[in-house]
């Protein structure tokens, strides 16, 4: 797995995700990088990446809704200028 | 296992 930290360097973090407990893919894997959002700009987060860990929180067991919460409130804190993601290209279950 | 998971829902899709 691979520890990428994305600088909100835009409005957006610009990533669409799929998955979470309870689905096909029990883990949010990225689907879409859009260009200008921080998360391009990044350049080291990939479509197909799978997220293991946001700020050091676990996405294990995570339905889509919370992930998505948890992500998106990692983008709005004024508390860091950037979101650490831990990624892997491996569709790891559980 | 396989089998099992293909009986799982598809996940929405959200755009952060």
């Amino acid at each position: 797995s691979t520890l990428v930290r994305v600088a909100k360097s835009a409005g957006t973090l610009g990533i669409a995700i799929e998955g979470g407990a309870n689905t096909r893919q029990p883990l949010p894997r990225i689907v879409t990088i859009q260009r200008g959002g921080s998360a391009h700009n990044c350049g080291q987060l990939k479509v197909g990446q799978v997220i293991l860990e946001v700020n050091g929180v676990s996405m294990r067991g995570r339905e889509h809704r919370d992930a998505a919460r948890i992500i998106a409130e990692a983008f709005k804190t004024k508390e860091r200028d950037h979101v650490d993601f831990l990624v892997t290209e491996f569709n790891v279950a559980l | 296992v396989r089998e099992k998971r293909l009986t799982l829902p598809p996940s929405e899709i959200t755009m952060l």
